[in-house]
Parts: structure tokens; C-alpha cells; sequence
């Protein structure tokens, strides 16, 4: 049922059509890149020729927020697709929660402008957690509706 | 400077009218002969007031013109085609200038002239990172006073956070107003963040949404030691040498049960449970992406198997359609 006309269906062979376009001399130059006709390999969305550090990915950034919270200067926003399967909703919930922080408000749904379900939200002092009801992964692309509802709200200061 | 980089007309699409669109390069470090490479969007609302934000997407590796540009939250879409765009219904630049930046060096247009930049980590990120924002400042003083909003999602649960802490620094430390930045806050979405926490967090969401039975979910949760080994590093390639006889054991059954969990899972869309892949290129290059970092997590080894499978449906179908003709 996927239609160009729909821009808001989930479309799983975007990358191939991103590295088309991207790959497009006349893409290349009007966006100033150096251009890859010339380099002698293709644009792809992901690159194996970084090699990045192991340890550092195997690395916990908790400590990380304890020092940006005890900043105190930041707000900070923890979104979640919760049908995503890689890097779910679950384990996120798990390690927000484990910071401690004092509740400011309870868990609740939060609604799109539609009035549905949006996913559900609870406040906690210098963070806000949200889960965004059947997004997956990549949740502006795959709940475009709800993920700016949450983002517009967040930087507006809205509850 | 700003203006050299100013995009006027995008292919397929046509002239740029409601927004001001910019993509070039900024030097991080000009000694290494490294720079990094931006599309910058403003917002169509209000440059002015409304607040910059940088997005960046994971890998490590992946471009965050490929997905957040392109695909996510930019003002266009692909069509099918791959040669001609369509309009975002819910771009960020209705509330936001946006920044999207392809890091570290080497992802995307994004370059070194030193080949040994290719192996990085999470330190000189954040430090090229902000090295961009400082630079982009300069190219773009207009919005050195705009909130920042750093955002991004997967891997960017190491980048946002590091980058912030590594502005925060550097703001303290700051010699002069050319230092600083006017960092608002932070967004990231699905982050690796914990890889204990993570992996756990994978494997109970697969039993609870019914995709593992509950004899692999158990004998991963026993066997897998999601402390001492990070996100499920299995297999014999991380036994010590000497690897003692309490270990040892576990290490192989948790590899077992990993193994067959991919065999339940079966090729499923590991970004979005419920929609369909790609056919026949399963493979999403985020996740290859973050498995190759991670190594066989039992994420990853679903990913790979996913793959395989796909690929072997393939054959078969081709093999098939062979016969028959």
C-alpha cells in the first residue's frame, strides 16, 4: 500500500533510494561535496572504514548524565520508539529510571494533536523520558506526526 | 564565507524557496587535514528566534545526511526513483534550524588528509564536533546566540551526551566569547546508552512480544554476563587464554542460546517490529553499523542472521525461478 503519495507510510528500502540520490553527480555538486565521481569510492549511508574505539562503544555514559545533570544547566529529553527491537524501549526505561532523579510528574499517556495515544511520558527533575507509541528505530521517520508533536512541545517548554 | 556554501536548488526537487538551505565544509583540525561535512537547513518560521539544533545519526559510521537529512526529519524524502524528492509533511525546520553533520571524518563526504584518523573514538568526536560548532559559529554568527539543542538517536547516545559534556568543559574553560556555545539542552531517541542495560532491555522485549520462547530467553538471561562482558561479547575469540572452567561454559551456552534466538526471531525488521524489510536487501546499514561495533550481541547476531536469511531466500528464489524457465 505504499504510495509516494503518502509520505508518512514506512518505507523499508529508503537507504537504497537516499544512496541513489546521493549518489548523483548533480546531488554531489549542488550540495558542495567532494565529489565521490571524482574520489574514488560511493557515498553510503554507513562506512566501514571507521574503525571506532571498542571499549569506547562498550562504554556506560551514565556517568556521563550525572555530571551533565549535576551541571544543572540543561534539559534533557530521552525519547523511545517502542517497537524497536535493537535498542528498545525497556532497557531505556531501565537506565533512565536508574539515575535516581526525583519524579516531578508521574507516568501518563500523552496525546498527538489527533487525540490518539502519542506514548506515554513521565517527568523527572532535569529529564523528561517519552516513549513514542509504534515507532521503531528511526522514530522521526517512522512516526513523523508524534515525534514533532513531542519535540515542538519539549521546545516550547510545554508539559 | 556563508554564502559560497548557500544550496539555491536541490535535484529532482527544483529552487529552494520557503527556507534557506547551506552545505559545505568546516576544518577541525587543520594540521591532520581534517574537515566535516553539513547540510544546514534554517528554520522556515523564525531563523531569528527559533533555535538551532545539531543532529547527529549512530553507526558509528552512518551519515546523518542519509538518515536524519534524507529520511527522518529533513525537508525532503526520496521518491522511489532515487532521482526526484518529495515534501517532508513534519520537517524540524517548521521549529528549528537544523544542523546535520556527517561525523567523525571518513562517514559520508566527511574527510581526513591523515589515513590514521580513521581510527577514533568517542573523545576525539566530541572534540571535533565541538571544534564544528565553534567553526560553524564563525561562519554563521547570526546564530551564535540561538539556544542549541543537541540531538540524535542510536549511536548519538554516546555523541549527544559526550558532545555536551565536552561543551559544558568547554564553556568553563572558555578564554573568550569565541569559545562558547549557547547550549540549550539535549533530545536523543533509542540511545545506546548502558550495554548491559541495553542488551537486557533487547532480550526481554523479544520475550514479552512473544518472538523467543521462553527457554532461550532464560538461558540467555543465566548464561550471558551482561556485566563483566558489556553487550554479550560470546565466543571463544573473548575467552582469556587461560580460560577457567567456571567461565568457560557459560560463555558457550550463552552463544548457543543466542543462536537461537536468531533462529526463532527469523528475518525480522529489527528497527520496527511490526513493518515489513526491505526485500531483498534486509539489511539496514545502521544496524550492520552498530553490530559491527557492538560485535555478536544477540542483537547483532539477529541482524546477521536476518541477513543470511534473506540473502539465502534470495538465492533460492533465483534458483527457482531458474528451474522453471
Amino acid at each position: 500500500s505504499l504510495t509516494d503519495e503518502d509520505p508518512s507510510k514506512y518505507d523499508p528500502c529508503v537507504d537504497n533510494e537516499v544512496e541513489t540520490y546521493m549518489n548523483l553527480p548533480e546531488v554531489q555538486k549542488a550540495l558542495h561535496a567532494n565529489q565521490t565521481v571524482i574520489l574514488p569510492w560511493r557515498w553510503t549511508d554507513c562506512t566501514e572504514k571507521v574503525q571506532y574505539s571498542r571499549s569506547d562503544v562498550l562504554a556506560s555514559m551514565l556517568p556521563v548524565y550525572e555530571e551533565l545533570l549535576a551541571s544543572g544547566s540543561l534539559r534533557i529529553l530521552v525519547f523511545s520508539g517502542d517497537v524497536d527491537g535493537i535498542l528498545p524501549v525497556v532497557g531505556t526505561r531501565r537506565w533512565v529510571s536508574g539515575l535516581g532523579l526525583p519524579i516531578k510528574s508521574a507516568w501518563r499517556p500523552w496525546l498527538s494533536p489527533t487525540r490518539q495515544v502519542g506514548g506515554h511520558v513521565i517527568e523527572y527533575e532535569g529529564l523528561i523520558f517519552a516513549s513514542v507509541r509504534n515507532a521503531g528505530h528511526m522514530v522521526p521517520y517512522v512516526q513523523p506526526e508524534r515525534m514533532f508533536h513531542l519535540l515542538t512541545s519539549f521546545l516550547n517548554e510545554e508539559s | 564565507a556563508a554564502l559560497q556554501d548557500q544550496v539555491t536548488s536541490m535535484p529532482g526537487w527544483g529552487p529552494l524557496k520557503s527556507f534557506k538551505m547551506f552545505s559545505g565544509y568546516i576544518t577541525v583540525d587543520a594540521a591532520a587535514g581534517r574537515a566535516l561535512f553539513y547540510v544546514f537547513v534554517e528554520s522556515e518560521s523564525d531563523p531569528v528566534a527559533d533555535p538551532l539544533m545539531l543532529w547527529l545519526n549512530g553507526g558509528p559510521g552512518c551519515s546523518s545526511l542519509g538518515g536524519g537529512f534524507m529520511s527522518e526529519l529533513g525537508p525532503f524524502l526520496p521518491n522511489k526513483d532515487g532521482h526526484t524528492l518529495k515534501a517532508n509533511p513534519y520537517p524540524w525546520n517548521k521549529k528549528a534550524s537544523v544542523l546535520f553533520l556527517e561525523s567523525p571524518a571518513f562517514v559520508g563526504w566527511s574527510y581526513s588528509n591523515t589515513s590514521s584518523d580513521a581510527i577514533v573514538g568517542d573523545a576525539r568526536t566530541a572534540k571535533d564536533s565541538r571544534a564544528f560548532l565553534l567553526g560553524f559559529m564563525e561562519r554563521f554568527p547570526q546564530f551564535k546566540s540561538n539556544d542549541l539543542y543537541l540531538s540524535g538517536e542510536s549511536y548519538a547516545g554516546h555523541y549527544v551526551p559526550n558532545l555536551a559534556r565536552e561543551i559544558v568543559r568547554g564553556n568553563r574553560g572558555a578564554r573568550s566569547p569565541r569559545e562558547t556555545l549557547n547550549l540549550k539542552g539535549i533530545l536523543v531517541g533509542n540511545p545506546l546508552t548502558d550495554t548491559a542495560v541495553d542488551n537486557m532491555g533487547a532480550v526481554d522485549f523479544w520475550w514479552h512480544h512473544a518472538m523467543i520462547s521462553d527457554e532461550t530467553a532464560e538461558g540467555i538471561r543465566s548464561n550471558c554476563d551482561f556485566n563483566n562482558i558489556g553487550p554479550l561479547l560470546i565466543g571463544e575469540d573473548v575467552l582469556p587464554t587461560t580460560a577457567d572452567a567456571l567461565t568457560k561454559p557459560r560463555v558457550i551456552a550463552c552463544d548457543e542460546f543466542c543462536d537461537r534466538a536468531m533462529s526463532e526471531l527469523g528475518p525480522i525488521n529489527i528497527y520496527d517490529i511490526y513493518a515489513d524489510v526491505c526485500i531483498p536487501k534486509a539489511a539496514q546499514s545502521e544496524a550492520l553499523a552498530l553490530t559491527r561495533a557492538l560485535g555478536p550481541t544477540p542483537a547483532g547476531l539477529m541482524i546477521r542472521a536476518a541477513v543470511q536469511l534473506s540473502s539465502r531466500e534470495k538465492q533460492e528464489s533465483s534458483n527457482s525461478a531458474d528451474s522453471s524457465s
